[in-house]
């Protein structure tokens, strides 16, 4: 499953 | 963290603190979309909602409550504190143009089907488009006091930042985020007119005025 990519930004 | 991601969220703060400082110091919500400033507010409360379930960092967590309670505070000072000094009539944009859009886009376009992964993806395709009502409004006045220009100059340099830091995180951390960049590049795509005046006429300490 795709990695939670931007979530980590604002 | 990366110094463009920095200073994006950075500008993104600055912007807002640009926004309570015209209002406070002129006592007046005068040029501001109430449109936007909701759809704003719309954006980070459907996008935070991590905030309860997912720990990232202090810092995203204390941007994360800043953004929405100042959003919020945004909102009640148009809404009630200074509401003679917002004039709907010039605030038309559509804004159900807007939501009803991104709603589909966000069923087309997520990571995964889960409530808060939609919304995450409704609030980014939303968020691309939330200063539209405001640049409707600019463009139908015609005119700008200087310090709503700084606000708009701002709250645009942050989404530009972020694409040199997806850049940058696609090379070091192979990290791609697709539906955020495209959204993203589009933010930014929005403002080129307005920098453009910004630049060429504000910062030669112009008057913010658009061609008749």
């Amino acid at each position: 499953e795709k990695p939670r990519s931007a979530h980590d930004e604002l | 963290m990366n110094i463009f991601r920095l200073l994006g969220d950075l500008s993104h703060l600055a912007s807002i603190l640009i926004l309570l400082q015209k209002i406070q110091s002129t006592r007046s919500c005068r040029g501001i979309s109430f449109k936007t400033q909701a759809l704003y507010a719309t954006v980070f409360i459907t996008r935070y909602l991590d905030l309860f379930y997912d720990w990232v960092s202090l810092y995203n967590f204390v941007m994360k409550i800043f953004f929405i309670a100042s959003s919020c505070y945004v909102l009640y000072l148009m809404k009630y504190k200074y509401r003679p000094t917002h004039d709907p009539s010039i605030d038309t944009f559509r804004v159900e143009y807007l939501l009803g859009p991104c709603a589909v886009l966000a069923l087309l376009f997520h990571y995964r089907f889960t409530l808060p992964e939609l919304l995450w993806s409704f609030s980014i395709f939303l968020e691309s488009v939330a200063i539209l009502p405001q640049l409707f409004m600019l463009q139908r006045t015609g005119e700008a006091e200087t310090i709503t220009t700084h606000y708009l100059a701002a709250l645009g340099a942050y989404r530009a930042l972020y694409i040199p830091n997806w850049i940058y995180r696609w090379f070091t951390e192979d990290m791609v985020d697709p539906i955020a960049v495209t959204a993203g590049i589009v933010q930014t795509a929005l403002y080129l007119d307005f920098f453009y005046v910004y630049f060429t006429k504000v910062l030669q300490g112009q008057k913010f005025e658009l061609p008749a």
